[in-house]
Order: structure tokens, then sequence, then C-alpha cells
């Protein structure tokens, strides 16, 4: 305000030179000049105090404006677990994967996109995308997790759905250990399917396949996580997404996703309806709610260099 | 029986002037800054309102030792009582504070927690 008011008192003082004569009161004119800018500065109402502490607010907040909500959006569960430990001062590294990451202040989260381009076209595997162009450039990435879900349940259902329809043939070439004949019967058939270790692969998508071209994905490898069946509770796999998700915010034009691809820890296809457990896509028996807490969530944890840091404590030594 | 009486009396007021006294020093004040008032909780999902705090009181001399103050406000505390009209008084202001975790709704309507430094007064003092 002082270097606005001095602008001010200078070009009131030139204005006023020229129409008056005299110089004093050139002089007086300037000063009430400078007096009734530096009021203009000050809130006058209620309001202009109120939308002058409402932009100091968003300022801090790192918000150009107050975001102006289209939709009724869905806070996960996962945002919630994580505020709720923050809140009451517990581990915050217990609803993580538990890995030892650099501190950070915010953690966003990202619920995935239709990808822009043509699917990677590949059995038992999918393609998603997730938009990050609301991150802040001065912002560090510190970590980044893709959480996919888990579901025993589904599992199990559909092998038993599918061995009770009795149309699908078990394949032989798997481990020998779980070799299944025909000549099982149902029971049988799903404990040893139940025990099925899946391996789940994230790669991200370096180039895309173009459209109507025979050209294949080309995709690197980020983690790979094996899941053993054997328990009835579901979980939420985490993967560690850190390199791409840079790569992303340095690049934007290079967002084009991860692919997640499904296999036997055998390294044989999985045969029977893999989608199905692993929560990727949306099936049209799942409602809303369920299909918003289980669909894949891709979290990041950024520092802008202000403020605690919301890191990661490590468990004590015994 | 009589004096007895007067006496527990006198030291009854000395007692409420006292905590009167001691009401007046710089202390923490409750200040509840609710979101839900202002129309901001569309986007600040979580929390709803928080107690912020505030500092308001005297500083008279001697500073007591919880008040932590330093040395210089030790030194304008004792030329505030000769010039009083030149020096005033040390000011009561927060000289601990504490970070709130937010939950909000950002510009393209993603779900961010935030912490934020220095939101909430933990302790007074006078400097």
């Amino acid at each position: 305000s002082s270097s606005s008011s001095s602008t001010s008192s200078s070009s009131s003082v030139s204005s006023s030179s020229s129409t008056s004569s005299s110089s004093s009161s050139s002089s007086s004119s300037s000063s009430l000049k400078v007096t009734a800018t530096k009021k203009d500065n000050f809130p006058q109402t209620h309001d202009d105090l109120f939308k002058a502490f409402e932009a100091n607010l968003l300022q801090i907040f790192g918000l150009k404006n107050r975001p102006k909500l289209n939709e009724k959006t869905f806070v996960p569960q996962y945002m919630w677990d994580l505020y709720d430990s923050h809140k009451q001062k517990k581990d915050p590294s217990a609803p993580t994967s538990g890995r030892g990451y650099l501190p950070a202040n915010t953690v966003r989260s990202f619920y995935h996109i239709d990808p822009h381009f043509m699917d990677c076209t590949e059995e038992n595997a999918s393609t998603i995308m997730f938009n990050i162009s609301n991150m802040m450039e001065e912002e560090i990435l510190t970590a980044a997790d893709l959480r996919i879900f888990w579901d025993p349940k589904f599992y199990e259902y559909n092998y038993r759905g599918a061995a009770s329809s009795s149309d699908i043939s078990i394949d032989n070439s798997y481990d020998s250990n779980y070799n299944i004949t025909r000549d099982n019967n149902n029971k049988n058939m799903f404990k040893k399917l139940k025990y099925f270790p899946i391996r789940i692969e994230v790669h991200e998508v370096i180039s895309p396949p173009r459209w109507g071209s025979s050209s294949e994905c080309i995709t690197r490898l980020i983690d790979t996580k094996v899941i053993h069946s054997n328990s009835n509770t579901s979980t939420w796999v985490v993967f560690d997404v850190h390199p791409a998700v840079l790569k992303w915010k340095q690049t934007p034009h290079l967002n084009h996703g991860l692919h997640i691809r499904l296999s036997t820890a055998t390294k044989n296809p999985v045969s029977v309806q893999p989608h199905q457990h692993i929560r990727l896509k949306r099936t049209a028996d799942i409602e809303q709610n369920e299909w918003q807490n289980s669909r894949p969530l891709l979290i990041t944890y950024t520092d802008d260099g202000k403020g605690v840091p919301l890191k990661r404590s490590r468990r004590s030594a015994r | 029986h009589r004096r007895e009486r007067g006496k527990k009396k006198r030291r009854r007021s000395k007692k409420v002037q006292r905590h009167r006294k001691a009401g007046a020093e710089c202390r923490r004040h409750p200040m509840y800054v609710s979101f839900n008032e202002v129309g901001w909780t569309e986007w600040i999902v979580a929390p709803v309102g928080y107690q912020a705090f505030y500092c308001d009181g005297k500083c008279p001399f001697p500073i007591s030792d919880y008040l932590n103050s330093t040395n210089h406000a030790i030194v304008q505390t004792l030329v505030n009582s000769v010039m009083p009209d030149r020096i005033p008084e040390v000011c009561c202001v927060p000289t601990e504070l504490s970070s709130i975790s937010m939950l909000y709704l950002d510009e393209q309507n993603k779900v961010v927690l935030k912490n934020y430094q220095g939101m909430v007064v933990k302790a007074c003092g006078c400097r």
C-alpha cells in the first residue's frame, strides 16, 4: 500500500501542479488524495473484510478461488482413515504400505479415468489413467502409491459359479501342486483353486497403441506383488508407482496411464475371469458406494516446504 | 466468634481479589472458528470447525514464569514501569502454535489432505 500510495501521490502531485498555480495548494490536495487512496485499500464493509480474509485463507491453501463443486464428490475411505489418524495423533503410517518415505505435508487422492487411447488389448490386463494436473509445480513429490482392492469373496464366488456351470475347463498346464482333474468334485476344486497365488504387475505405458493399427503397447514394469488368496479378508494391495507419477508431473504429455496385468505366480495365464476379484473395472451389479470404496486409487505424497510434514514414523525396535 | 468470622471473610475476599487479578493476566482464551458459518463446508470436508484460541491479558511486573517471557520482555516491563508514557507494556502473544490437518476438495474436485502449521494457539506469553 505504501508503494501504491507513493505512486498515487506522485501522480496526483503532477496533475495538481499542472492545474493549480500555487505549490501550497497542490501539496495539500496531494495529501488529501493520498489519504483517500489509503482508505480505499482497507476493507470498508463487513463483506469486504470477509472477502479479504477468504482470499488470505485461500492463499494459505494454495488456491486461487473458492472451488466450485459441480457434482457430489466422493471422499475415499482411505483419506478419511488418514485424516482420523492425523487428528488423533496416532501413527500416520498405519493405513499405508509401511515403506519409508520422505516427509510430506500434502496427501492427494485420484480416481482413475478411462484412457484416451485404444486400450492395450491383452487378456487379463487393464489400462487405467490418472489426471494429476492439479498437483502444483513447486511441490516435491516424495511418494506415490497405487492401491488396488482385492476381494477374496468375489474370487471364491466366481470360481464357484464357474465350476457349477461346468462350462469352463481348468488348464492342466498349471503348477503340478494345483493340478485338477475333471474327475474331482467341485468342493475339492474350490479348495485348490482358492490357494492359487496371483501375480499383479503394474506397468507404466510408455507408448500406447495407435488407432487402426496393430501396434502393441510398449510398457515398463514398475512394481509387482503376489497375492496368496488363503485369507478370507479383503485387502488393499499397494504398489509403488513413484517413478511413473514423477515423470507425469514433470512431463504431463507422457502420461499414458498404467497397465495392470494379472497372471498366476507360476507364469501361466489366469483362466477364469481374473478381473472379478481384483477391482479394476466396475461391473453392473456393484453399487455406486461399493464401487467408490473399492476402485483403484492413486495416492500422492507431496511437500510444499511449509508446515509440519505428515511423515510416517518408523516402528520402534523391540 | 465474631472476630473469627470477620477474619474468615477478609481472607475470602483477598482470595477472590487474587483470582480476579490472575484472571486479567495474559492467558489463552477459547476462540472457535466455524467453517460452517461462512459456507466453507462445501469444499472443506473436515473439520467443520476448530478451536483456534487467542491470547489476551496483561503482563504485570513481576512476570510469572509460566508466561514464557524473554529477558527483553522483562527489561521492557521495567522501563515501562518507570516511563509508562514513552514505552508500552509487553504484549500478550502466542508463544507456541500447533498445526491442524484439513481434508478439502481442490479446484478439480480432488480430495486433498494437508497439514497447516501455526493454526492453533498452544501457549501464550508476554513478549
